[in-house]
């Protein structure tokens, strides 16, 4: 189960 | 040039502990490492930060994934460990890959390159949007801003100057 949500960014 | 970071947004109905903060359900807290502020190294929410004070900031690309509370928890430690900034591989995109990375599923993890540099993740995430999935992929995704910023580990209250 999750708890959480994780996101990665990036820019250039 | 350009910056990357990650974004953790707490879904666990109550509320929980994300790198070194306490985060309420619903709420989301953004990390990275920066090497034109003062201080420089980890913060806590700069991006938000940095756009909400008219900082030059661009469109994104980004791609996000669920975390268990035994994935958080490697994620924490990462984030906690992982505090300094230097110009060669150990700068914005070093960090956001190591610590997305240390989760993910083998065909979801990034590459910043030989050189760690943003536009190499950039690339990496267009990639993986295509290859995973095109819904859990974004272009100008919203950069939560729900928290004041914080420096370091233990986190410190204070605002950078970039």
């Amino acid at each position: 189960m999750s708890v959480a949500v994780m996101r990665i960014y990036a820019l250039g | 040039a350009g910056h990357a970071w990650i974004s953790i947004t707490n879904y666990n109905g109550s509320s929980l502990k994300i790198g070194g903060l306490t985060v309420d359900d619903g709420k989301s807290i953004t990390v990275g490492t920066w090497g034109n502020t003062d201080p420089k190294g980890l913060w806590y929410n700069a991006e938000g930060y940095a756009q909400s004070t008219g900082v030059y900031w661009g469109d994104s690309v980004s791609i996000q994934r669920p975390l268990r509370q035994q994935d958080l928890a490697v994620v924490n430690q990462n984030i906690t460990t992982h505090t300094s900034w230097g110009l060669v591989n150990n700068n914005c995109s070093t960090f956001a890959s190591l610590v997305w990375n240390s989760v993910a599923t083998e065909d979801e993890k990034v590459d910043a390159g030989m050189i760690n540099l943003p536009g190499n993740l950039v690339s990496s995430i267009k990639e993986i949007g295509a290859n995973v999935s095109w819904s859990l992929y974004a272009e100008g995704y919203r950069v939560p801003f729900d928290y004041p910023t914080y420096y370091g580990n233990p986190p410190i209250r204070k605002n950078p100057t970039f």
